[in-house]
């Protein structure tokens, strides 16, 4: 019968986008803000 | 032809006088205050002189950052400290990464991108070289690491907001979708779950999917898909997963729901090409697939009472396929009388024929399964034209008499079990979202059931349906249609029918199908 | 109908290389720049605490209910993340200003004594992240050309 899709930690019913913050094949949680890299101002990078 | 005396070494100074000035706070934004120090120090030692020598250095380079790696590994296995590991391994790949992208952005004069994109080829090409030698060599002692991490953070590096790799980036995008394509998990198997990871990149995907225009990426990453499938088929086929092969397909569906999600037009588009590599017998993955439809169309209801099909807008327009199926016909011959045969209904032997031309002489299949679904796409897209020029619409009436059901007839009929479940198959393939083969498909579905000579033909096609239906969700549109009206339009008096009964659960299912149908 | 098919033995090869290649899995943080700072140290917690970022975390109205030092800790622990960037767009709205010439964040802390078309002079809370607080820094001059 195949798998419950819905149990693979994906919000399908998300009106936005799930690929921007999709972070493996291999985990069922999404991507947090500060596991995403970003082109922030070279100034921000203070350390 | 070994590297000239020194190379070696002096390769090993430069990687290692690079990654320190890369890591010092002098290195500027980017690093590109120590990249122009660093590029006068190639000069003086005179990697740059020669296309060999660049080629050799960016080997060697690959190489020790792989054995450091190694290394790193194997202290591993001790420590069990996979963080120490990574902080061991990770600078040094970083920082060679860096001077790739630097290299690549730098080279040449900004007018002539070739240089770069050339530049940028040739070390996809060594990394990737080194990655199946080193398969090869270590065979089950192979690790992803080093790879992994060389080939995203690149990937990420030279997707960077940079006006100069920007009007490169189709280009770039080529160059690894290349490489990722020479690293197929058919010819790196070990490699397999970090290609899987490459390739589900939210940045790649962006950049495959969303960001380039006009959707050029995407028959780029169809490809990479289909790589995919091909090398999942054998495993999934027999329906015996081992457990990596298990972790790898639900990964696979996981990469496939947010290609759901976010992007169903390319599913749309490709799911030709995607049913030509999903074995028959995965269902549900292929259900995925047939179940995208474009975000800009509502579906209505199929539960719809008295829902009018051939009425929708939608039905009449043909879907998208861009790859060019009938030229999968082959051999021209079969082709040719095929097109004769639709035109004159000559040769009459074609018919009779025509299982013997299904037939294949690959291990493991008996039919030519590629050859079935586009024989079957195309003479239903011929029926659909003809239709059309004589003003009509399909239906149960005007798809009849016809050469082209003809031939979808004489499958039915002359096929044996194994043969005339896949031609079912490659027919329930079509049954989408609304569109003209969705219709036509679904039309010819229940007039081989309304036609059929004997019942196991009825109970086939059946069967074809509900293997479909009992899977979980999602459910084609075009497929739940096709079923409704076969339970519910007393035309087809399908209770009635002995193999309904055949089994308590089985009659049980019919009736509850039919009972929400009313 | 379709019975089983014999695997060949370069299926057989893949498999062995694919159950190799399941022993040594990539990380999630395999695929992104290394965290100085806060590196992922994933904690296994009772099941009962919430495993999931809360729904919206990832925009600038969530960010903009956090406190001034919570945004703060993002923007310094947090580099080149888009966790970094929201907090820094939160700050914004919550009137700081990021002066590029120092890398700090400054905020108006009364109406200052002289303005005019390069800079403004007065009294400002500055953000010390060394000594982790804000502080006061009087008779400072705020020059435009370096707000980011």
């Amino acid at each position: 019968p195949g798998i419950d899709l819905t149990t693979l930690g994906l919000n399908l019913n998300s009106p936005e986008n799930l690929y921007s913050t999709f972070q493996s094949p291999w985990v069922d949680i999404p991507c947090r803000p500060q596991d995403i890299d970003f082109h922030v101002p070279s100034e921000y990078l203070t350390n | 032809i070994e590297d000239p005396p020194g190379l070696p070494e002096k390769t090993e100074y430069l990687l290692r006088e690079w990654v320190n000035m890369y890591h010092s706070p002098a290195a500027g934004r980017d690093s590109t205050k120590a990249f122009s120090l660093f590029v006068q120090q190639m000069h003086q030692q005179g990697i740059l002189k020669t296309d060999d020598l660049i080629t050799r250095f960016f080997r060697l380079c690959t190489e020790m950052c792989v054995d450091l790696c190694y290394r790193a590994l194997s202290e591993q296995a001790q420590t069990q400290n996979v963080a120490m590991t990574r902080n061991k391994c990770f600078p040094t790949l970083d920082a060679f990464v860096r001077l790739i992208m630097l290299l690549v952005k730098h080279s040449g004069d900004n007018s002539n991108t070739n240089t770069k994109i050339n530049l940028l080829n040739k070390v996809l090409g060594i990394v990737a070289g080194v990655l199946l030698q080193d398969h090869e060599v270590r065979g089950e002692e192979f690790q992803q690491l080093p790879y992994h991490r060389i080939f995203i953070m690149l990937f990420i590096d030279l997707n960077g907001p940079e006006h100069v790799l920007e009007v490169i980036n189709f280009q770039i995008l080529t160059a690894f979708c290349n490489t990722y394509h020479v690293l197929r998990p058919t010819k790196a198997p070990a490699f397999m779950f970090a290609w899987l990871e490459l390739i589900s990149h939210r940045v790649f995907i962006g950049r495959m999917l969303s960001l380039t225009p006009q959707q050029r990426g995407w028959g780029m990453y169809a490809q990479l898909l289909i790589d995919l499938f091909k090398f999942l088929y054998p495993f999934l086929r027999n329906a015996e997963l081992t457990q990596p092969i298990h972790f790898l397909y639900k990964g696979t569906l996981r990469v496939l729901l947010v290609l759901l999600h976010d992007f169903p037009e390319f599913l749309c588009d490709y799911h030709y090409a995607f049913c030509d590599v999903i074995p028959p017998n995965y269902i549900q993955m292929r259900n995925l697939i047939l179940s995208a439809f474009p975000r800009n169309m509502r579906l209505p209801d199929p539960f719809t009472p008295n829902l009018k099909v051939d009425m929708l807008p939608e039905i009449q327009h043909a879907p998208r396929i861009p790859l060019n199926f009938a030229n999968m016909i082959t051999p021209n011959s079969f082709k040719i009388d095929l097109d004769s045969y639709l035109k004159t209904r000559s040769p009459v032997t074609f018919l009779s024929d025509l299982r013997i031309s299904l037939q294949s002489k690959e291990p493991g299949s008996r039919y030519n399964i590629p050859l079935m679904n586009a024989l079957v796409l195309y003479v239903g897209t011929q029926a659909i034209t003809h239709i059309h020029t004589k003003g009509l619409t399909p239906s149960m009436s005007t798809i009849a008499h016809s050469s082209h059901m003809d031939i979808f007839q004489n499958l039915a009929v002359d096929l044996d079990t194994e043969g005339r479940y896949l031609f079912l198959t490659s027919i329930a393939n079509q049954l989408r979202y609304p569109n003209s083969h969705t219709h036509y498909f679904s039309c010819t579905l229940l007039y081989l059931f309304a036609e059929a000579n004997t019942e196991a033909i009825q109970e086939q096609i059946t069967r074809v349906l509900l293997e479909r239906l009992i899977v979980n969700r999602p459910h084609p549109w075009g497929l739940l249609i096709t079923f409704i009206e076969l339970i519910k339009n007393p035309q087809f008096k399908f209770m009635n029918h002995e193999f309904v009964h055949c089994a308590p659960e089985i009659e049980k299912l019919f009736e509850s199908v039919v009972r929400s149908c009313v | 109908p379709l019975g089983p098919v014999p695997l060949q033995d370069e299926h057989i090869y893949q498999l062995t290389m694919g159950k190799a290649g399941f022993r040594h899995l990539p990380y999630p943080s395999d695929s992104e720049r290394i965290r100085v700072h806060l590196p992922r140290k994933p904690c296994p917690t009772p099941s009962y605490y919430p495993q999931l970022p809360p729904m919206h975390a990832d925009t600038v109205e969530f960010f903009q209910r956090l406190s001034t030092e919570t945004l703060f800790f993002i923007f310094y622990y947090m580099e080149g993340t888009k966790a970094q960037y929201l907090a820094a767009k939160a700050l914004k709205k919550q009137s700081w200003r990021f002066h590029t010439k120092y890398m700090m964040w400054f905020q108006r802390h009364e109406e200052p004594k002289t303005i005019n078309e390069d800079y403004e002079q007065g009294t400002y809370i500055y953000f010390d992240y060394e000594k982790w607080g804000q502080r006061k820094k009087e008779g400072f001059t705020f020059e435009y050309r370096y707000l980011e």
